[in-house]
């Protein structure tokens, strides 16, 4: 999965 | 989760307990910046803005609530609490937050992922972020008598940076193909923001004085 688009830190 | 994000997250919360301690308790917002405290809220805003959209988990949505609802708590009781507002440092914290605003936003049109709002929003707040506490380490230095609750906030922010920098070089090592370019340049300027802070804090810890910042 590209990290970019998670966004699972705050 | 490794260690180092969620010991990052558990400092970031515990300076805003520190901060509302001093605030709700003490009923007293001196040495706080009030400029610092109202980018914090539009930080969270611009990138909290997925809160309903975009689920990672039940911790992730619980977090981002406690950081947008505590901001805008200290901004309001920083504004409009009758005894509290009284104890603002008004005169001392003069940084322009349009100054910090629209390069950040500049940046974000131009330095972005993807060109969306959302996500121009979001890039933005991750720079805004970086540079938000600038106003605060401004008042800080022109503040002669730094109380510990306020250098122990300020100190707690900055571990809370430095414990995500550590977060990331174990995700590199760990997670295929994991990288975030944005956030990690603006996560090392701000964590260097806090370096010069850092030394006076810990030099003046060692000896056993009361943290002063040199003019």
């Amino acid at each position: 999965p590209d990290d970019e688009d998670e966004k699972d830190e705050l | 989760m490794n260690i180092f994000r969620l010991c990052g997250d558990m400092t970031h919360l515990l300076s805003v307990v520190v901060l509302l301690l001093k605030i709700h308790t003490i009923k007293s917002c001196a040495g706080i910046s009030l400029k610092t405290q109202e980018l914090y809220a539009l930080v969270f805003a611009t990138r909290y803005l997925d809160i309903f959209t975009h689920h990672v988990s039940l911790y992730n949505t619980v977090m981002k609530i406690i950081f947008l609802g505590t901001s805008f708590t200290i901004v309001w009781y920083m504004r409009h609490h009758k005894v509290v507002r009284q104890t603002y440092d008004k005169e001392q914290d003069t940084f322009k937050h349009y100054m910090l605003i629209i390069p950040c936003f500049a940046l974000a049109l131009l330095i972005k992922t993807k060109f969306t709002p959302l996500e121009v929003l979001w890039t933005f707040s991750i720079y805004l972020e970086a540079v938000a506490i600038f106003p605060q380490l401004v008042l800080l230095q022109r503040t002669k008598n730094i109380d510990n609750l306020t250098g122990n906030y300020v100190f707690l922010l900055g571990a809370y940076r430095g414990l995500y920098l550590l977060n990331w070089i174990v995700r590199y090592f760990t997670e295929k193909g994991y990288r975030q370019w944005i956030t990690w340049i603006s996560g090392i300027v701000q964590t260097a923001l806090y370096a010069d802070f850092f030394y006076y804090y810990i030099k003046c810890w060692r000896n056993n004085e009361k943290l002063h910042l040199p003019s």
